[in-house]
């Protein structure tokens, strides 16, 4: 049987995961299948990783705050502000353009 | 600031509060009050002018809901989400939804940590009506974070630079500026203000007509001193209500109005048919004297008027579907109800299940189809509120139950390609708002307002991954989500991860027409 995950690294993981979820809904990270960050080893799940850093640092810059891609206090406190529900930024208006490849 | 891309080609904007969706706990004329002053931050830095109205078809039209509320951006209870509101563009364009389950104040108050001022939501919001997406700078109104607002505020500077890029600055009037003119050193000849023909021409717009002095200083002047004097409009006071019927006409004016012939009353139209009641001419009681033998006696129609009839069937029509066990040709949510459409007939689905007496026939909802009409291929409700009826290679179009002046029109008019027969469906998608056609293999985006489909169209329905080719129908439901509809199953779609739900269908009847699950075939669904 797999061992369960030490509280704080539980923590850290729905953390990044409820970070995850702000981002993608306010524009600031694609959508994608979550099941997919899990399969992914080596240079993808890098590229992966990268992605959500700089998605952290792009909401930071935008909220005004410390720019050091780190989920910290200051970022917590804003994703807990009351806001407008459109996205921050429109990365594409559409899911089927999303879906889009390059020609 | 941001602009989105869109904006409204007209500053005189309509704006209402939702007859339907109106908050709960607020007074709707105080909440009418806040959204107009709310609007008129905007009105004050721009050239736009807000104008209230009471009609769900305004460009703004503000609701308030909780949780899912047909579209795709679900409220989330107190807290954290507070609104959302459409960029310009028709149908919901514009329209701005507030969360229902908030606090809303409706004064301006900073210091209350529980409850959120209406006014300061309202303004952001309309920033998106007008067309404006969030600003990172802290402090401006499109701040996507919430900031209060205080009773005497004015619009921030990044704001104000936005909206006025967008729609331009608000035009001050001068006093006395427009239209008196100081006189000029030298009148006008004597012929030109004597002249009382009406061949002159003038400018209809005569109070743009600037005076060219008028930057000189010692203007304007105060009119109560000086005659007003008009050496280029010899006639002023210029009426040209009172030069309709001159044969000189000013360019806007036309005369077709007074050329149209005199009604002959004296001979019967043979065209006329009544508007109200819907009585078609094979209903029995229509007066049609003299009528010859209907070739369509043993048609189907005849068991809905049963009273009347000598030779009516005894058994069900063969093409009267059986609501449980059949396929559907189009499914619509139209004015808040479920329309089912199969063969001729359809189904109707209120807030207290499905209507009593159905299916019935589609004609008799819609007289202007064609009357040899077997079926419809594809039906959805447009922004405006038409229903758009697609058969074969044409598409009717319905202003509630009246047919519109120049339909059917082919669907070539529509952008779509010639070879195309037909549409297998059509809906206005709830993630978007835009309306998308599909046929065969391949789907549409449509441009309602060009009325014409969109470039790079048509894409292979590969996109919508999961309900395969040659799909039956498609609509949005009430829950903001999207059905697919084949065979007798359907699938629910995943907007945000474009793709279904659920890869294996799930039987339609149950769900949809609210049959048992024993009185359902047992076809193998579509996976």
């Amino acid at each position: 049987a797999q061992r369960p995950l030490p509280r704080r690294a539980r923590d850290t993981l729905q953390d990044t995961q409820a970070t995850r979820s702000y981002l993608q809904q306010f524009g600031y990270l694609r959508r994608g299948q979550p099941e997919v960050a899990n399969l992914l080893h080596g240079d993808a799940a890098a590229t992966h990783e990268d992605d959500f850093r700089i998605a952290v640092k792009t909401l930071q810059e935008f909220g005004g705050l410390p720019v050091t891609g780190e989920i910290d206090e200051a970022t917590r406190e804003l994703m807990k502000k009351r806001r407008c529900g459109r996205p921050d930024r429109d990365n594409g208006d559409e899911g089927e353009d999303r879906r889009r490849r390059k020609r | 600031f941001a602009v989105q891309g869109q904006k409204w080609k007209h500053t005189n904007l309509t704006w209402s509060l939702s007859s339907l969706r109106r908050p709960s706990t607020l007074d709707p004329h105080h909440t009418r009050a806040v959204l107009a002053r709310a609007l008129d931050v905007w009105e004050q830095a721009s050239r736009l002018t807000f104008t209230e109205v009471n009609s769900d078809e305004a460009d703004i039209v503000v609701s308030f809901a909780k949780r899912y509320h047909d579209d795709s951006y679900p409220f989330d209870g107190r807290g954290s989400i507070l609104a959302h509101a459409f960029f310009p563009g028709s149908g919901r364009g514009g329209d701005a939804h507030f969360d229902d389950d908030e606090l809303w104040l409706l004064q301006p108050n900073n210091d209350d940590e529980e409850g959120t001022s209406l006014l300061a939501v309202a303004a952001h919001e309309f920033g998106h009506s007008l067309g404006l997406s969030h600003s990172s700078v802290k402090g401006a109104l499109m701040y996507p974070w919430y900031q209060g607002i205080q009773s005497n505020f004015v619009l921030p500077e990044d704001d104000r630079n936005g909206i006025q890029q967008m729609y331009g600055p608000k035009e001050r009037r001068i006093w006395g500026k427009i239209p008196y003119y100081r006189p000029v050193e030298t009148p006008a000849p004597t012929t030109t203000t004597t002249t009382t023909t009406t061949t002159t021409k003038r400018p209809y717009h005569h109070h743009t007509h600037r005076h060219p002095q008028r930057h000189q200083p010692g203007y304007p002047y105060r009119p109560s001193k000086y005659p007003t004097y008009y050496p280029e409009r010899p006639n002023y006071p210029y009426y040209p209500e009172r030069r309709h019927n001159t044969t000189e006409e000013h360019p806007r004016r036309t005369t077709h109005h007074y050329s149209r012939p005199t009604p002959d009353t004296t001979t019967p139209s043979t065209t006329y048919r009544p508007r109200y009641p819907q009585v078609r001419p094979e209903h029995p009681g229509y007066p049609r004297p003299n009528t010859p033998p209907d070739p369509r006696k043993d048609h189907p129609k005849k068991p809905y008027y049963p009273e009347k009839t000598t030779s009516r069937p005894s058994t069900t029509p063969s093409d009267k579907p059986d609501t449980c066990d059949t396929t559907y040709d189009a499914v619509a949510l139209i004015r808040g109800e479920l329309f089912i459409f199969k063969n001729r007939y359809h189904w109707r689905m209120g807030a207290h299940g499905r209507y009593s007496g159905y299916p019935i026939e589609i004609s008799r909802m819609w007289s202007g189809l064609p009357r040899n009409l077997t079926h419809v291929d594809a039906v959805y409700e447009r922004p405006d509120r038409k229903i758009a009826i697609f058969i074969g290679k044409e598409l009717y179009l319905f202003d509630t139950q009246y047919l519109v002046r120049g339909y059917p029109k082919p669907l070539v008019d529509l952008g779509l390609p010639e070879s195309l027969d037909r549409l297998d469906a059509a809906m206005v998608w709830g993630y978007n708002g835009k309306t998308y056609f599909y046929s065969g293999n391949m789907y549409w985006k449509f441009d309602e307002e060009e009325g014409h489909v969109e470039l790079d169209y048509p894409r292979d329905m590969a996109m919508w991954k999961g309900v395969g080719y040659n799909i039956d129908s498609v609509f949005q439901w009430k829950d903001g989500k999207t059905y697919f509809f084949k065979g007798k199953g359907y699938w629910k779609f995943n907007d945000l991860q474009m793709q279904v739900e659920h890869e294996r269908q799930l039987l339609s009847a149950p769900k949809w027409m609210g049959c048992p699950a024993e009185r359902i075939g047992h076809r193998e669904p579509y996976r």
